[in-house]
């Protein structure tokens, strides 16, 4: 498996492409614009496509019809990917309703919310948006390998995600994105990553006058 | 400045330096007990503190309330570092409830929400939770420095993030979270930073089986 740093940027290209495909761009693209509209120099965007394949011609760049093709099947995007919440609150919602609303729009968009869940017994049996099922918590380990989820997004309290992921983990998750603002701890098969509003704003305020 | 992974790590250290001194805990911490909390290892901690100053003592480790002050001050955590929002829908709202409700509970959350910004006719002139008041979006230049506004949140949709962007940057902003799934371009002295979850969930599914 390639760095992450590298997959970062390769999801960037991909978001790129799909912009242009909708636009109805010109058929190739260098290195060099790609590079501009990622932010990237174009001598990297080289190395980290040629990390995959030979993807370009020399002097005319990427047909970007078959790089897109190429860049989807190399982050499984070319599948849809099943996606479930745990913890339906203020920001659980919100994520859910963002998904269910790209997944309907967007004819690339490739995560399906297909379950939340949830320890309040108000939340429990009701539906997002009329469609996706609240399940109690205590269900995650038979719904996990039913439903086929592949990521589970974290919207539950700091002092309830280690317990969540834990029990996840047993149930076999693969992947998971968490947003509560505490550490959490996984074996090395699964994989994690965090989205931490509040350290994203300490960090920007280093960079603020003393 | 310090690389930004460090500042990342700091700003971990000092929640969890927080979260002992609510917890009560014992007056010292080894590097090896901080590093075990963030998932660091201790030479790395020790490495990190080092590139500051001489916080601990050799054998005994970091006195938690002194270290605690001390990344405070480096991280511009010891004062109150104005907010505002720009783009009151589902996510602005989630995340402009959350911020008022942690800097009114917890002593050490340095965020304040002083505005929101809007460009629908029907949010303007509104309160969010009868305190922070939803402004036009033109009225931005002058708020911003009005309201000595530290950083600004982007929770707009992706095709307006640029133009919202470089009004802030002409109106004097330091530092932005982008929200938005898109490549923006700032001038070098603003700091910009992406919580970008349809990218992270595509760097996740990378890492499926495939
Ligand atoms: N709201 C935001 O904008 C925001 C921003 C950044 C980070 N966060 C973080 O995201 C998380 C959720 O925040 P929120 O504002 O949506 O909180 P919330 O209190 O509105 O929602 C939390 C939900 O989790 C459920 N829950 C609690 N314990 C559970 C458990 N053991 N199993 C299953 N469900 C459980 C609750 O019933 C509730 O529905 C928190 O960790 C918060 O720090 C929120
Ligand atoms: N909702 C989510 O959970 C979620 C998750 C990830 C990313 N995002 C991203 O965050 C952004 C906001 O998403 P949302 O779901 O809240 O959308 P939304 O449509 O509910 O809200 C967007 C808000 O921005 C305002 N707006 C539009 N153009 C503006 C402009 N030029 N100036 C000022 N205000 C303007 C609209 O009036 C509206 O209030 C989008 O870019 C979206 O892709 C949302």
């Amino acid at each position: 498996k390639a760095p992450d740093v590298v997959i970062r940027r390769l999801a960037l290209y991909l978001r790129i492409l799909q912009q242009i495909d909708d636009e109805e761009g010109g058929r190739f693209i260098s290195s060099k614009e790609l590079g501009d509209r990622a932010g990237v120099n174009s001598a990297q965007v080289r190395k980290d496509l040629a990390l995959f394949g030979e993807f370009g011609k020399q002097g005319v760049g990427y047909e970007i019809g078959y790089l897109r093709e190429e860049l989807r099947a190399i982050l499984n995007a070319n599948r849809t990917i099943n996606v479930a919440i745990v913890g339906v609150g203020e920001l659980g919602i919100a994520l859910a309703r963002y998904n269910l609303r790209r997944f309907t729009r967007e004819k690339h968009y490739p995560f399906r919310l297909v379950a939340a869940f949830d320890n309040d017994p108000a939340k429990v049996g009701r539906k997002i948006e009329k469609t996706v099922e609240i399940f109690p918590i205590s269900q995650l380990p038979e719904r996990l390998p039913e439903l086929r989820i592949d990521i589970l997004i974290i919207t539950v309290p700091a002092d309830a995600a280690q317990a969540v992921v834990d029990l996840a983990v047993k149930a076999g998750v693969r992947a998971i994105l968490n947003f509560a603002p505490t550490k959490l701890f996984v074996p090395p098969k699964v994989r994690l990553h965090y989205s931490d509003v509040s350290l994203e704003l300490q960090q920007l305020a280093y960079y603020l006058e003393s």
